[in-house]
C-alpha cells in the first residue's frame, strides 16, 4: 500500500509545483498587461488634453 | 474542481497569446 | 507511516484544488483585461481614423 501510495504522492507534489509555477506566470503576466494598460490609459489623457 | 489537467496547462499558451498581441515579444 | 503520510496527501490534495481555484480565476481576470484593452485599442483605431 506504501509502494502503491508513493507514485501517487510524487505525481500530487509535481502537479503541485507546476501548479505553483503557472501561477507565477500568471501573475507575472497580469502585472505586465496592467502596466501595458496603464501607459496607453496615460497616453489617451494626454492625448486628450493635447 | 473544472480545471482540468490539460486546461490549466493551457493557460501559459493563453499568456504568451496575451503578452505577444500586447507588445511583449519577449515571452 | 502510511497515517502519517496520509495527512500530507490530503494536504496536498487540498492545496492543489486552492491553486487550480486560483488559477482559473487569474485566466478569468486575464481574459476580461484583454477584452478590455482590445475594446480600448478598437476604439483608438475608431478614434484615429475619424
Amino acid at each position: 500500500r506504501i509502494n502503491q501510495q508513493n507514485p501517487s504522492i510524487r505525481e500530487i507534489r509535481q502537479e503541485n509545483r507546476e501548479l505553483k509555477a503557472s501561477l507565477e506566470d500568471h501573475q507575472r503576466a497580469l502585472e505586465l498587461i496592467m502596466h501595458k494598460y496603464r501607459e496607453h490609459m496615460h497616453h489617451k489623457i494626454l492625448n486628450s488634453k493635447v | 474542481s473544472s480545471v482540468s489537467n490539460t486546461t490549466w496547462r493551457q493557460g501559459r499558451q493563453m499568456l504568451r497569446q496575451y503578452l505577444q498581441e500586447i507588445g511583449y515579444t519577449d515571452t
